[in-house]
């Protein structure tokens, strides 16, 4: 079974038609291997995207040097893929 | 073999596997044979049952509501509310009344898992598997989006062609047996008056078009009812949808289910975003299923009785 271990969703809010460029760019990016949840649409709607661990720092880097605000919408997503489990088994039980 | 005796007992703040939803529709069947049936309306590439229950008081033919869930597998929410909707509608016949008018009028198609393969895959394999689970002759990456496989501008932009995107379209229109089973059905019915495709995240309720920038004709109606629709949603928990045209509120998007339901003549043709609130995305709590599916329905019941009130 994938696990996700260490994998972050992060989102990121273009704030203007530079970043949201930017961010079209990113989509365009197979090296990153990135998972857009929620894709790029426009300025000011967030842009949610799973990124693999190894490449979390490079991405991060990435999002800074272009002056690219972020955030940490999940911080480990396998933690909670292992709490669904446990839910989805208890229930069971 | 489900561990639940009936749909009553049936836990619906769960989860549940591909078997156990199987399970579910046939007891709900069992229980309830002058009101539901299930029609089996193709099979996935794996060889699943694609299941249809059909919510019908009588009649021949009547102006029927078409509901589908779970085109993305990894959108949970989606057929976690397909259940939900399911017991409500036979709950709530006889004892709502604008649920009852409509029953006794038209009929009601719910599809609970239009990608069944690609849900079995979540349980078992990769949570987040969106496409279907059909190879791609010559890539190595397995799939296909199933909403960017309708014959509605097949292959424009915002769909991909390749096959490792998780937007890929497939190699033609209606190539994927999940998606021509449909179009079979409704197209054969030639009677289906909504046409609403259930997705998550993003809390959006969206009608055509996706491929173009172009209004629908039915434009300001749908844009009034969508406002109506997200007005009632609001009301239960606060949950807060943006609306409008596919290409307007998310973005361009070719070979999407409405906008082939819509060119067929189905007017009232939606596609809802479920609830995140920006936590937890596609792995929503199952603590949630519940309040989600209850402020869903109120969405979706006050398109289908738009869509009674105002026959065309």
């Amino acid at each position: 079974k994938k696990t996700f271990e260490g994998h972050q969703v992060l989102r990121i809010i273009p704030k203007d038609d530079a970043q949201l460029s930017l961010m079209k760019n990113l989509e365009d990016m197979n090296e990153f291997e990135l998972d857009f949840w929620r894709g790029v649409t426009g300025v000011s709607m967030p842009v949610d995207v799973r990124v693999p661990i190894h490449n979390l720092e490079s991405v991060k880097m990435y999002l800074e040097a272009q002056n690219t605000e972020y955030s940490v919408m999940i911080k480990d997503l396998q933690v909670l893929l292992d709490r669904e489990q446990e839910e989805m088994k208890s229930a069971a039980r | 073999a489900s561990q639940h005796r009936n749909t009553d007992s049936f836990d619906y703040s769960s989860y549940h596997t591909l078997s156990e939803i199987y399970s579910f529709q046939d007891m709900l069947v069992a229980e309830n044979p002058n009101l539901v049936s299930k029609i089996v309306i193709g099979q996935s590439y794996e060889g699943r049952p694609l299941n249809v229950l059909k919510f019908s008081t009588g009649g021949t033919n009547r102006p029927a509501i078409w509901i589908d869930n779970g085109i993305h597998s990894r959108e949970w929410i989606t057929q976690a509310s397909g259940i939900w909707f399911a017991k409500k509608i036979v709950t709530d016949y006889g004892t709502d009344p604008t649920l009852t008018a409509i029953l006794d009028n038209m009929d009601i198609f719910l599809e609970m898992v239009i990608n069944p393969d690609g849900f079995y895959y979540t349980h078992t394999t990769n949570r987040l598997w969106r496409k279907t689970r059909k190879p791609n002759p010559g890539s190595s990456c397995i799939g296909v989006d199933l909403n960017r496989n309708w014959d509605a501008d097949f292959g424009g932009p915002g769909a991909s062609s390749y096959p490792c995107s998780i937007t890929y379209s497939g190699p033609s229109a209606h190539s994927e047996s999940e998606v021509k089973s449909i179009v079979d059905f409704v197209k054969s019915h030639g009677n289906i008056k909504a046409f609403l495709s259930v997705h998550s995240y993003s809390q959006l309720l969206l009608y055509p078009y996706g491929y173009t920038m172009t209004p629908a004709e039915d434009q300001a109606e749908l844009d009034s009812l969508a406002l109506k629709a997200v007005t009632d949603l609001a009301s239960l928990y606060g949950t807060t949808y943006t609306y409008g045209s596919f290409f307007d509120a998310l973005y361009q998007g070719s070979g999407t289910s409405i906008d082939w339901a819509y060119n067929q003549g189905i007017k009232y043709a939606y596609t809802l975003e479920q609830r995140d609130t920006g936590t937890y995305g596609f792995l929503l709590p199952a603590n949630q299923i519940i309040p989600t599916a209850t402020e869903t329905w109120l969405a979706l019941m006050a398109i289908m009785d738009h869509t009674y009130q105002n026959p065309y």
